[in-house]
């Protein structure tokens, strides 16, 4: 009745040429994103999988970190909802963060990044949360007057039916008029990542062409 | 001193959010 493998984790690089068809990676910018997943994902345990305490660890180079963002990254990461991040899961996921990926790929993880209760739209509770998390992750302090009208500015520009809800139609708007928003969504380090990782062609398995 | 933050700034502004550190070695 159950299919065990739609959970079972795959290890290892894959294919690369598969990825690379499904991505915007090439396949020599897959073999080098596989030296970084490695990297990561041997951090605590060798088991080629990352797990959140991994995750956690290589974004702040300390597993004490409590984040909200952090979970809310790799929760999003982890689109088989196993709690670990395969190398496929990891590839296409950094695929939307990448300088080239489709603007509209972008909206669409980082509204699902701010949609906290998976509800479809944002509501102002769930960006108060989010601003309070902000402050209190790099030990900014301001008075709750000051929050909620800075939330109360951010609703009158988004939300434009003034139903109190952001949904993607609204966050579409407002991204598109602030591209800014979506500055956390791109790595431009992703462009390089084969002179980052050069090692990949240590391991490379298809020939250069 | 008005406030002219939007939240979605401020909030992507959190390290949690950087992945940038994720290439540093």
């Amino acid at each position: 009745c159950c299919d065990f493998d739609l959970y079972k984790e795959s290890r290892g690089l894959g294919d690369p040429e598969i990825l690379a068809r499904e991505t915007v990676f090439s396949v020599s910018e897959v073999e080098a994103l596989y030296e970084l997943f490695k990297k990561i994902s041997s951090a605590v345990i060798d088991d080629g999988l990352i797990n959140k305490e991994e995750f956690q660890l290589a974004l702040f180079k300390t597993n004490k970190k409590e984040s909200l963002f952090a979970d809310r990254v790799f929760d999003l990461f982890d689109t088989k909802h196993n709690g670990i991040l395969g190398f496929e899961e990891f590839a296409r996921a950094l695929s939307v963060f990448h300088p080239n990926a489709p603007v509209d790929d972008k909206i669409e993880f980082s509204f699902q990044l701010y949609d906290l209760k998976h509800q479809g739209f944002i509501e102002r509770q769930e960006v108060k949360q989010m601003v309070v998390a902000t402050l209190a992750e790099s030990g900014m302090n301001l008075s709750d007057d000051v929050i909620e009208s800075i939330i109360d500015k951010t609703f009158e520009e988004a939300d434009t039916k003034h139903d109190g809800k952001i949904d993607k139609e609204k966050w579409r708007i407002l991204v598109l008029r602030h591209p800014s928003l979506l500055k956390n969504v791109t790595l431009q380090y992703l462009k390089d990542i084969t002179t980052t990782f050069p090692s990949f062609v240590f391991h490379s398995q298809v020939a250069d062409t | 001193k008005p406030v002219t933050m939007n939240a979605f700034e401020l909030i992507s502004t959190s390290q949690g959010l950087n992945l940038s550190s994720l290439f540093e070695k």
